[in-house]
């Protein structure tokens, strides 16, 4: 039996979070160990393929369902900030490609699926940070990188900052993006949250290539992928059929052609 | 003292058994969720079976109500039927899912596995 990765409440604060790249993220072993209690993952129906889930979100996963075994509840946990779901939309941004600096990476992100009946209790974008072999080093060694809202001159409200010390190794920088998170909900949006990542070096304001640091998103695989992590905790007791129904609506939308139809038809039925 | 009642009687066998948690193995993909439940794909839920007849047991924490029930229908089964043996303690699962917009969402259900049975 493996221990749970229980969050210590001692652990780095949020916002400092540079997390080594294993904490959290488990090698491809992990994943046949999380599904191992559930045979018959080969035969995932091609529609869930297209989906791989992110190492951080099978963490998640495998440490509360461990604890639900030992009688814990996942919200008593400091990192699940009380919440009793958590969603993950994974970054499909891509960076202009050209030769010239990255100065401002933007993050889009399509939240419009979370639900208005959950309360939500915290966000915070995980960001894998791969220095090239050449990375930066400055005398300070103290980077700081930002998230600002789209649009923000300066790092104006709710902007993030992490130091990025020993910026050579890679780690996973955890950014609180919570008050951005609240300041969006209150202005209507339309489900898009929209953030830019800049990054300075020591006390000066000028803004460093993020490539250099490790921000370059092309070549990475899906699970390398930054994410932006939504915690909510339902009020009320959370009814399966809502999300059944929910996917026999998006699966009757996303199948047109007559085949996939007759698999809905089929899958209907079976669901019944 | 209980008499033999109607309502033991199932697919033609008497099912003595008192009032218990039973094996109940779930598999969404019998269910047909395994298209957008990530993990588990199974899980143990357990059931509850049996008869709730007269002495009924402390364990199985029986309302006043019950107790009131048990003993009319132990006098005169065609007063009313016997108590029923219903989950009285219920536990949560994890479930790992995708969402309408293919977000992996995690989220934990109440109520999804019999931790005891009881007469109601």
């Amino acid at each position: 039996a493996r221990s749970a990765a229980l969050v210590p409440s001692s652990g780095p604060k949020r916002n400092r979070g540079t997390r080594s790249p294993h904490d959290g993220q488990r090698s491809p072993k992990f994943l046949r160990d999380v599904f191992a209690s559930s045979p018959g993952l080969s035969a995932r129906d091609d529609f869930k393929n297209s989906v791989v889930p992110h190492d951080y979100m099978l963490s998640i996963y495998r440490t509360y369902s461990a604890a639900e075994k030992l009688g814990l509840n996942a919200s008593f946990f400091r990192s699940s900030k009380s919440a009793n779901t958590i969603t993950s939309f994974v970054d499909r941004g891509k960076d202009e490609f050209s030769h010239s600096p990255l100065r401002r990476q933007k993050y889009v992100f399509d939240v419009s699926t979370l639900s208005d009946k959950e309360e939500l209790v915290g966000a915070e974008l995980r960001i894998l940070r791969k220095p090239p072999e050449d990375a930066l080093s400055s005398p300070s060694d103290l980077y700081n990188i930002e998230l600002v809202s789209c649009g923000s001159a300066r790092s104006l409200d709710s902007s993030t900052s992490v130091g990025l010390r020993n910026a050579r190794n890679p780690a996973w920088e955890v950014l609180d993006v919570w008050d951005m998170f609240k300041s969006r909900l209150s202005t209507d949006h339309g489900g898009q949250l929209c953030m830019e990542l800049r990054a300075t070096v020591g006390q000066s304001d000028a803004e460093v290539d993020l490539r250099s640091l490790g921000f370059e998103r092309r070549g990475r695989a899906q699970r390398e992928k930054a994410i932006l992590v939504v915690y909510a905790r339902s009020r009320k007791r959370e009814n399966l059929f809502n999300e059944m129904r929910e996917n026999i609506k998006s699966s009757r939308g996303s199948r047109g052609s007559e085949q996939d139809t007759g698999l809905l038809f089929k899958a209907r039925r079976r669901r019944r | 003292t209980a008499l033999n009642n109607r309502h033991g009687k199932r697919h033609g066998k008497k099912s003595k058994s008192r009032c218990s948690r039973k094996a109940l193995h779930v598999n969404f993909k019998e269910l047909g969720w395994d298209d957008w439940i990530i993990a588990p794909l199974d899980y143990e839920a357990y059931h509850c079976e049996g008869m709730c007849d007269f002495p009924l047991r402390s364990h199985l924490e029986p309302t006043n109500h019950a107790i009131i029930q048990t003993l009319m229908n132990s006098m005169d089964p065609n007063s009313t039927p016997p108590s029923c043996c219903v989950p009285t303690k219920l536990s949560p699962i994890s479930i790992l899912y995708i969402d309408s917009g293919n977000n992996v969402v995690y989220k934990q259900y109440e109520d999804m596995v019999v931790e005891q049975c009881g007469c109601r």
